[in-house]
């Protein structure tokens, strides 16, 4: 899903 | 969001504040190697890319503007400042980093998770972040002597990463579909690179000496 393409860690 | 996670990205926080802090205070930035600096700008300025698109949440955001902020800040310290740019080692900070760009730029292309213009800088940004500590550990094997800060700056930065492999272990565990091979190698990578110096400052602090670095 979105979530995991968009890399969320810094 | 985990502890590791969260002691991470502090570790790694505190680590750009005390390089700031220390450029901003003695008005001196001996010791310290530009391009490294200038390497982790660009890793910041690569990875971001999505901070005005993405939006992940108001921590995320705020870090990054932090990151970009403070690297892009030391940047300019180093080289603009009056003061400062005085007590930069020219002829010492010699490591030619553009041999680092232009590998990092090819595996990004060649290796990554999905290949448009975003993944694949974000992609440069990881392989980068993982080698732009070696201009400065060169300088520092050729300076011989660390100050306390420098040394401070360069453990909690090899911390913070160390942190993040922990990170990354307890979300494969924690989270399924969590696997990005790509992150985990070039973090691994980068930890090692460290390794030899967190050896030599841990023995400096247990012997209670002077840091010093083989030749």
């Amino acid at each position: 899903d979105a979530k995991t393409e968009n890399h969320d860690e810094l | 969001m985990n502890i590791f996670r969260l002691a991470g990205d502090m570790t790694h926080l505190f680590s750009v504040l005390v390089l700031l802090l220390k450029i901003h205070t003695i008005k001196s930035c001996a010791g310290i190697s530009l391009k490294t600096q200038e390497l982790y700008a660009l890793v910041f300025a690569t990875r971001y890319l999505d901070i005005f698109t993405d939006y992940i949440s108001l921590y995320n955001t705020c870090m990054k503007l932090i990151f970009l902020g403070s690297s892009f800040s030391i940047v300019w310290y180093i080289r603009r400042h009056k003061i400062v740019r005085r007590s930069y080692d020219k002829e010492q900070d010699t490591f030619r980093h553009h041999f680092l760009i232009l590998p990092c730029i090819i595996l990004a292309l060649l290796i990554n998770e999905k290949f448009t213009v975003k993944e694949v800088m974000w992609t440069f940004s990881l392989y980068l972040e993982a080698v732009a500590i070696l201009p400065q550990l060169v300088l520092l094997q050729r300076t011989r002597n660390i100050d306390n800060l420098t040394g401070q700056y360069i453990f909690l930065l090899g911390a913070y990463r160390s942190l993040y492999i922990l990170n990354w272990i307890y979300r494969y565990f924690t989270e399924q579909h969590y696997v990005h091979w790509i992150t985990w190698i070039s973090g691994l990578v980068q930890t090692l690179l460290y390794a030899d110096f967190f050896y030599y400052y841990f023995h400096s602090w247990k012997n209670n000496e002077k840091l010093q670095l083989p030749a």
